[in-house]
């Protein structure tokens, strides 16, 4: 999705 | 991980290490907006429901449980620390902040990646955190005199969403997949609330003078 790549993030 | 995303992370945990030695050493909270200290404390507590379920590396980890423990110590300290709570500007912070919880909430049920209960409030931090700051700005107005500590803590968070803009645009050049779209636009909307803030906050430092904002 378009947002699980920040998911990662803090 | 590159140097943008670290050095956001290490200003966003120096904001809030001199929030809190700001208040253990004068034992005086005044200036610092209680609501927004709470959202904050919400915005980590819903954004970090992944901490049991999903493992990304141990540095992800150990910060959100610092990031939950160290904001939950500031509204504690504000709110029921016998000598702090005194020097809490309650008349000055009137900020309607549970309008700002329930817009995000109703945001978040219309865009968010999937309808889980866990997706849901991930989107509802993202959009909470962009707008959290807003009764800590209100009161600076307010108030007009901004002590030093408080002056650099605020700049210290914004110089923490700075560097996450940078971390994005390295990773939308760097990474295949990485798309923004709406995280991208609530980050931009959040750093661009500190700017009136930094413009002063340049103004005072350049002229060696005590940080005032305009009435």
């Amino acid at each position: 999705g378009y947002m699980s790549a920040l998911k990662d993030e803090l | 991980m590159n140097i943008f995303r670290f050095a956001g992370d290490m200003t966003h945990l120096i904001s809030i290490l001199v929030l809190l030695l700001k208040i253990y050493a004068t034992k005086s909270c005044a200036g610092i907006s209680l609501k927004t200290q709470e959202l904050y404390a919400l915005v980590f507590v819903t954004r970090y429901l992944d901490l049991f379920t999903d493992f990304i590396s141990v540095y992800n980890s150990v910060m959100k449980v610092v990031f939950i423990l160290t904001s939950s110590a500031i509204v504690w300290c504000m709110r029921r620390h016998r000598i702090v709570k005194r020097s809490y500007d309650q008349a000055l912070d009137t900020f309607r902040h549970l309008f700002l919880v329930l817009g995000c909430l109703v945001l978040a049920l219309i865009v968010h990646d999937k309808f889980t209960f866990q997706e849901v409030f991930w989107a509802f931090s993202i959009y909470l955190e962009a707008v959290a700051i807003l009764p800590q700005l209100v009161l600076l107005q307010r108030s007009g005199n901004v002590d030093n500590l408080t002056g650099q803590y605020v700049f210290f968070l914004g110089a923490y969403r700075a560097f996450y803009i940078l971390n994005w645009i390295y990773r939308y050049l760097t990474e295949q997949h990485f798309r923004l779209w709406i995280s991208c636009i609530s980050g931009l909307v959040q750093t661009a609330l500190y700017a009136d803030f930094f413009y002063y906050y340049y103004i005072s430092w350049k002229n060696n003078s005590k940080l005032q904002l305009p009435s």
